[in-house]
């Protein structure tokens, strides 16, 4: 039912790092972020897939406007963890779908991605909870994106639609 | 302050799965999640990461008894989407922070990093919302991972630890 999806969200400022090749060792992520924290730079989507040789790839989002001072955290990190290449992109903008009945049901990720598919829109990121869903797409389609997603969950026809977290 | 987290969780029979080097089109993630949606698994932790040369790495995780039908799904996906490898893994178990006050604040991620990489403890898979960090570690350190989380943010010292999402 379209119950369990309230709201749909765009966050259009926001840009992408990806350090790439990172060691797949504990400590990294935390000399990553540490030095990112200490800028006062909040991280918001991070993500990590599982390693391949010892190597892992960590993408994180950022304020548009704090990617440079991100950027030296990060060079900072490459003196302590051993080196990695760093990738960047700040044509980017996060779509989301929330709704506190997710988790129990199968088959809303899919109606997401089905309304992403329809419009043509390529999903270069994903990350979940189990009230939240969330893609990064180039950000000159997000407004498609929120638009395809709003239609596919009937999100304008639903009174209590409340602006989400 | 530790108010930014109210809670942990361990969610310990869950079976990681992994699409290596899906066609990074779109349409892609609607062909994969919409056969496990229709099979009824409720699939819970989704990560893509950035893809590479057109390819993409899908991995997300389903309780553990769910594994082989799972598996069914993707492989009638691979028919239409062209072919991709598939890896698993079902030695593993999610452990999550949550906490309203986290998308304000910076340094939650890494306190909890942190906590888990002095406990020598190795991340496989991070995801996150605004109000929650998931990580993916071996099952066999889940306790020792939940633990080191909770001392970290002071869990079991604060009344009102609500057990999360
Ligand atoms: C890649 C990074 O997450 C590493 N596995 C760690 O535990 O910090
Ligand atoms: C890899 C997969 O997410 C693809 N980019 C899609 O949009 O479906």
């Amino acid at each position: 039912s379209d119950r369990a999806v309230s709201g749909a969200a765009l966050t259009r400022d926001e840009a992408k790092i990806t350090a790439v090749g990172v060691p797949d060792v504990p400590g990294t992520s935390y000399e990553i972020f540490s030095r990112i924290a200490d800028r006062n730079v909040t991280v918001d989507m991070i993500v990590q897939n599982i390693g391949d040789g010892g190597r892992a790839d960590i993408s994180f989002t950022v304020p548009r406007d704090e990617l440079a001072v991100t950027l030296e955290a990060i060079d900072e990190a490459r003196t302590v963890t051993g080196d990695f290449d760093v990738t960047h992109d700040d044509q980017v903008a996060k779509v989301s779908v929330v709704g506190m009945g997710m988790a129990t049901q199968a088959g809303v990720a899919d109606r997401m991605f089905l309304a992403l598919s329809e419009a043509e829109i390529n999903i270069k990121m994903i990350t979940t909870s189990e009230i939240k869903i969330s893609t990064l797409v180039e950000r000159d389609q997000a407004l498609a994106a929120l638009r395809a997603v709003h239609n596919a969950f009937a999100l304008d026809q639903n009174p209590e639609s409340i602006p989400p977290l």
